[in-house]
């Protein structure tokens, strides 16, 4: 009776709608044949893995230009694999949810090369994501000022020395050269100019 | 009686090992084996 | 007509999503446009919209080939879902009554598919829609809304997230299995995604449980309604290896949520899912090491953990009603008078069906016996704590006596439902599984019952013996108890005339 239930779009959906409620105050004590027949159709339907992927309306082209092969597939290969983790991996980052898929798995056995290009050519992405994870886990660091990823390299001196150790860093170009390079004398590392991953 | 769990456990990624207990609802695609052949992207955030 | 300016318009919104990223700025014009030429300015609009757009996402999914995107316009309707509550600031409407319009529009419109289409309906842009709804608040919700600009509307939108998840179980709830069967194994699909299952488990200060919990009674009231011993459905069957897998997930993932709330996802199993109980009650907390069940040295008493009183997400006592009074008058002072009125009062009106192993009808009325049980259980657990251990470990304490009450003064029936839920409290080294050992072992040996004692016996090793016999897992505290028993010099249960005169019987109690 209320007068937004009065609104003419509402049947005959309202009606079919109360016919539910009178099935859920008084179920039928054995299934009838309809409603058997259409749990049968529902069994048959069930929505499957894609039809709960993750809604894709807009292709990102490559975020940056960069010639690639025509005959790359253009959908990632996303197997279900159920092998069991390698326990001897100890980073923390190894226990996530990302280390029992398939892509953050591959993702593992990529060398940086391959880690930097999807970084920086699949902007936006859960494949960028998961490259920045596989980095993280390799011990890069990001910069958020000029965009690169950084990493230390603590060589141990031999003993006798003044210093037990020595710190460089590398920086990977990814605008000009396509390689890592050392950063000059004057870095000076500011942990706020990183992302926390 | 029920059944052995082992194999269903096996199909949801579930390690009988007490340490290397993940979690598999984040990653879940699906309640039935037949219906989870393909894996489904996770929940993952990108910085701006 | 306004429904075709409403499809027009609702076409574009699909087209454009597909030609642009969705934080583009030609999004939110777009958005802003649709608000200010009235197109959903108004409620009244907004339902008209709304049922325009249901339409063409169902509409084009079952007109577009099967191999191609079938779903373009059921992703762009829910993005456009996620928009309209992100950016858009509410006055008139509270977000959350904005939601719950747009989803009712859409139930309607639901109803009406299904209700015309019958056996041919199809479940999945329904299912498409909300899951992409699912995926998209959290990419938008994504690190506390971080894209969000403004300080306080992203303190708007923090404090909505919860209800967001909550009006989207409420609206599960009327889609659930018995409403509307042709949408099961969506449904199942859907409580149990990834994108709302974990949410709702994790939700800060356990917001989601409620609803997570009705949601899961929903599924086992459809089980038990259409399990009958004999003719189970294939279908039916096939929703129970799904509601298996997704139960061992959340006791993977959050046991803490079964450990909780094992007394209401109980009242509604069906007793013959033994293996599902099991599941249920065998969850333990996160990091608890539970010490060997089997070893002969273990004395329950000793183990530590058994000090800890398990939090009960939801308090039985609501369901005592009229008996809360007379129990806790009785707890505090036992009279005769007092246990005899609970023990009356535990009848049904009349017989109802239920599938169990060796009997086919109720008349007892079994959740108000679980409601008992465990409140007395948590009482005891209580007073342990205010006063001393003899206070409750003690065959004459008020806690003990009223149970003892119920079986003497009651049938098989009821002697047989009491001792259920007694050994439900079997579960993980605690409190409560401490005390019910306690009792259940002193019932066991009791020389009160007189003539009655082989068959309350019986009832205990029956009870015991169907926990352990099925394939694992097996609740520690059962199995405790049950070699307890076995390894009793008080009474040997090889000796018992239900043992004895059953070769099966003693074969299997040899055997264990």
């Amino acid at each position: 009776e209320y007068s937004a239930l009065q609104n003419p779009l509402f049947r005959p959906g309202l009606d079919y709608w109360l016919e539910t409620k009178r099935t859920l105050l008084q179920p039928h004590d054995t299934m009838p044949a309809e409603m058997a027949a259409q749990l049968e159709s529902s069994l048959l339907n069930c929505p499957d893995s894609l039809d709960a992927d993750t809604p894709k309306l807009y292709q990102t082209p490559l975020s940056l230009p960069h010639p690639t092969s025509i005959f790359f597939p253009n959908e990632t290969i996303r197997l279900v694999s159920n092998d069991p983790v390698d326990p001897s991996k100890n980073h923390q980052k190894h226990n996530d949810i990302y280390s029992r898929t398939s892509m953050g798995r591959i993702m593992s056995k990529f060398d940086l090369d391959t880690l930097f290009f999807i970084f920086y050519h699949y902007q936006g992405t859960y494949e960028q994501f998961l490259a920045a994870r596989e980095l993280t886990i390799r011990g890069w660091q990001f910069n958020k000022l000029n965009r690169c990823w950084f990493y230390k390299e603590v060589e141990k001196l031999p003993p006798g020395m003044e210093q037990s150790e020595e710190i460089s860093w590398r920086y990977f170009d990814y605008q000009k050269s396509w390689l890592a390079r050392r950063c000059g004398a004057d870095f000076v590392y500011r942990e706020e100019e990183f992302e926390r991953i | 009686l029920g059944i052995d769990l082992t194999p269903v456990l096996q199909s949801l990624g579930i390690s009988s090992n007490a340490n290397g207990r993940q979690r598999v609802l984040d990653t879940f695609p699906s309640p039935w084996v037949e219906t989870s052949r393909s894996e489904v992207e996770p929940r993952f955030f990108v910085p701006e | 007509t306004n429904q075709e300016k409403m499809f027009l318009v609702f076409t574009e919104w699909v087209k454009l999503l597909q030609r642009v990223p969705d934080d583009d700025v030609k999004v939110t014009v777009f958005i802003r446009q649709m608000m200010d030429k009235g197109v959903i300015k108004s409620t009244e609009n907004v339902i008209q919209f709304t049922k325009a757009a249901i339409e063409l996402s169902v509409g084009s999914f079952k007109e577009s080939d099967p191999a191609s995107e079938v779903f373009i316009a059921a992703d762009a309707f829910s993005k456009l879902i996620v928009k309209l509550l992100v950016v858009q600031v509410f006055t008139s409407l509270s977000r959350s009554e904005y939601l719950k319009l747009m989803l009712s529009v859409i139930t309607i419109v639901f109803s009406e598919d299904q209700g015309m289409t019958g056996n041919s309906f199809n479940e999945r842009p329904y299912f498409r829609l909300i899951s992409s709804l699912l995926c998209q608040w959290e990419e938008a919700s994504a690190h506390n809304f971080i894209k969000v600009q403004d300080q306080s509307y992203r303190n708007e939108l923090i404090d909505f997230s919860p209800e967001f998840y909550n009006i989207i179980a409420s609206f599960l709830h009327a889609f659930q299995p018995i409403a509307y069967p042709g949408f099961s194994f969506a449904w199942i699909t859907l409580i149990s995604h990834r994108m709302f299952l974990p949410k709702m488990l994790r939700l800060p200060g356990k917001a989601g449980w409620s609803k997570l919990v009705l949601l899961f009674t929903d599924l086992l009231k459809f089980m038990a309604q259409y399990t009958k011993k004999s003719d189970v459905p294939d279908a039916v069957s096939v929703v129970y290896k799904g509601a298996l897998r997704v139960f061992l997930a959340v006791a993977n993932d959050a046991p803490g949520f079964l450990v909780e709330n094992h007394y209401e996802l109980l009242n509604n199993l069906p007793p013959v899912y033994m293996q599902l109980r099991n599941v249920i009650l065998s969850a333990i907390p996160k990091n608890m090491v539970l010490p060997n069940p089997y070893d002969a040295e273990l004395r329950i008493s000793d183990v530590e953990a058994c000090q800890h009183v398990p939090n009960v997400y939801y308090d039985p006592v609501q369901d005592l009603k009229s008996l809360k009074k007379p129990v806790d008058n009785y707890l505090r002072i036992p009279s005769a008078s007092l246990s005899r009125m609970v023990s009356t009062s535990l009848f049904k009106p009349g017989y109802e069906k239920d599938t169990g192993i060796g009997y086919d009808s109720v008349s007892v009325d079994t959740k108000l016996i679980n409601a008992i049980v465990l409140h007395v259980g948590i009482e005891a657990a209580l007073e342990k704590d205010k006063t001393t251990a003899t206070a409750i470990f003690n065959t004459k304490s008020s806690y003990y006596t009223l149970l003892t009450s119920m079986l003497s003064d009651g049938n098989t029936e009821v002697r047989f439902h009491v001792v259920q839920a007694i050994a439900n409290q079997l579960r993980f080294p605690n409190a409560h599984t401490h005390w019910f050992n306690y009792v259940l072992k002193n019932f066991f040996i009791s020389e009160d019952w007189g003539q009655d004692t082989a068959e309350i016996q019986e009832i205990i090793v029956r009870t015991l013996l169907e926990r352990v016999v099925t394939n694992k897992p097996h609740c520690w505290g059962i199995v405790v108890t049950f070699t307890e028993l076995l390894r009793s010099s008080e009474c040997s249960i090889m000796t018992l005339p239900f043992v004895k005169d059953i070769p099966e019987i003693e074969h299997i109690i040899k055997h264990l």
